[in-house]
């Protein structure tokens, strides 16, 4: 464990907390895409899988049961209780072009071609392409609420911490994972468009606009 | 550098 990583995993439960206590507060889940959120289940579910055969730590066995449940209430609490605040008619991004390419590539590239190896792979390029869901929802809407945005950025942040954790490991273990690395990079890539106005509106204390 | 899969990364 480096302190990037270490900070990148506390960026990720930040974003989740972010985006539970979002929901409480405004007693609503507009601007979630529904869709991103699902896929982020999938994802956990298929990664973690090692939770019955691998020990790791204590720490990454709390990590991984946390990013799971509470992957899974976020769902739970968007087809329930804050239902009504959820418009599918926005979230209208078609997720099997998600879903098949990521199978596709799975399937070739993996470090083992055993099930639980390819689904690594498969939840690892998924995750790199999960919050497009998201993005494009925001795309649409033009807008969004500031506290939505921390949540986005607290994203961000995570997987860009992670580049430095690959580089700080590569010198000092001498391993590199290529996978992790080509998902990772693609997936902080996204996010440049939504930091630019992040950093140049939100943080200036404006609101969430994209210009027309 | 060795090719390998980081297995204690979340």
């Amino acid at each position: 464990m480096n302190l990037f990583r270490f900070l990148g995993d506390t960026a990720h439960l930040a974003s989740i907390l972010v985006l539970i206590h979002k929901m409480h507060t405004t007693k609503s889940c507009r601007g979630i895409s529904f869709k991103t959120q699902a896929l982020y289940v999938a994802v956990f579910v298929t990664r973690y899988l090692d939770l019955f055969y691998r020990w790791v730590s204590l720490y990454n066995f709390f990590m991984k049961l946390f990013f799971i449940g509470s992957s899974c209430y976020i769902l739970f609490l968007m087809k329930t209780k804050f239902r009504p605040t959820q418009d599918p008619a926005i979230d209208t991004f078609r997720i099997e072009y998600l879903l098949g390419p990521c199978t596709v590539i799975a399937l070739i590239f993996n470090y083992k071609f055993s099930p639980t190896e390819i689904l690594w792979s498969f939840s690892i390029f998924l995750e790199s392409v999960a919050i497009l869901p998201q993005l494009f929802l925001l795309q649409r809407t033009g807008e969004a609420e500031t506290i939505t945005t921390h949540y986005l950025a607290a994203l961000g942040i995570y997987r860009a911490l992670y580049i430095p954790n690959w580089i700080y490991r590569y010198f000092t273990e001498g391993v590199v994972d290529p996978i992790a690395i080509t998902a990772g990079l693609v997936q902080t890539g996204l996010y440049i468009d939504f930091f630019y106005v992040y950093v140049t509106k939100v943080l200036q204390g404006q609101k969430f606009e994209l210009p027309a | 550098a060795k090719a390998a899969r980081e297995k204690d990364e979340l």
